[in-house]
């Protein structure tokens, strides 16, 4: 899960495109 | 499934298509074919006008990126890189649309969460590549959301491997061009390849074919409903997955060698997680 933690976030909404 | 769930499906795709994708194939190909009249994008065909476009596209605020490197900003040998940057940034917010549209294709909520990431990891630049074939030409692309067309000489006048990188996008554009679909036609594409059961490390592969299949019988009639007189057009669409797949495989292997090559280079860490131990 670490390995593709932006993925997992942009998964379940948790990245904002300010975050990107 | 019955032809009026395909046609919801379908509509339901297209819909989604466009509330997540700004620059639509309709869109793209009025400003190639200069039918948005005072708004034709600003033209880089040189490093002067590279300059110039860069300045344009600060104006237009496009999202830049931290980690860009500072130190060589003002030296005419970083522009190929302060340029890759740029291209990076723009790549990690297409990324974040491609996973809204994902998480819109119903049933695709439902699958294991390490599946959804799987998908994603690998359908992504597949995903990408497709959606610049529209914005493509012979000549050149548009870029920063269809503000600016770069041509395809002036790309190609990059230094080694910059130059490289986008020359197999054109050749493979151009001939996916031919096939003229619409962005109708371009959701439902984009839905079966990100529903791909055959990536590595998926857990549960029997639920991803199920919804794919789904998908590809609305395409297929998607394709018969809209292209009546362009025969074998779902034949010769899938026979395009084959390409993509070692379209990708290069291209991770030029990010590759980039890494190792250029001191200054750095990978936005989004696009590090998907390359990572991809191909």
């Amino acid at each position: 899960k670490e390995k593709h933690k932006i993925l997992h976030q942009l998964l379940q909404n948790s990245t904002s495109p300010v975050d990107l | 499934p019955e032809a009026a769930d395909l046609r919801a499906l379908s509509r339901h795709l297209y819909e989604a298509y466009l509330k997540y994708f700004p620059l639509t194939k309709a869109k793209a190909r009025a400003i190639l074919s200069g039918k948005t009249g005072d708004n034709a994008p600003f033209v880089i065909h040189d490093m002067k006008s590279l300059m110039e476009g860069e300045q344009f596209i600060n104006c237009k605020q496009i999202p830049t990126q931290e980690h860009q490197p500072q130190t060589s900003c003002n030296i005419l040998d970083a522009v190929e890189l302060r340029f890759f940057h740029s291209c990076q940034s723009r790549s990690a917010e297409a990324v974040r649309e491609v996973t809204e549209f994902a998480k819109s294709i119903p049933g695709f909520i439902n699958l294991d969460l390490n599946d959804q990431v799987t998908l994603l990891k690998y359908g992504v630049i597949e995903v990408l590549i497709i959606m610049m074939a529209p914005l493509m030409n012979k000549d050149g692309t548009l870029i920063a959301y269809g503000q600016i067309f770069m041509t395809r000489e002036f790309l190609k006048s990059l230094r080694k491997p910059f130059c490289q990188m986008m020359e197999p996008k054109f050749e493979f554009s151009v001939k996916f061009n031919t096939l003229e679909l619409d962005d109708s036609d371009m959701a439902l594409f984009l839905a079966v390849i990100i529903l791909s059961g055959d990536r590595p490390g998926l857990l549960n592969v029997k639920p991803i074919e199920q919804l794919q299949e789904t998908v590809l019988h609305a395409l297929e009639l998607q394709l018969k409903l809209n292209h009546p007189d362009s025969l074998q057009l779902f034949a010769k669409l899938l026979q395009k997955m084959t390409d993509l797949r070692q379209i990708v495989t290069d291209h991770v292997h030029l990010i590759q060698l980039l890494k190792k090559t250029e001191v200054d280079m750095c990978l936005h860490p989004l696009l590090q997680e998907i390359m990572k131990d991809l191909y």
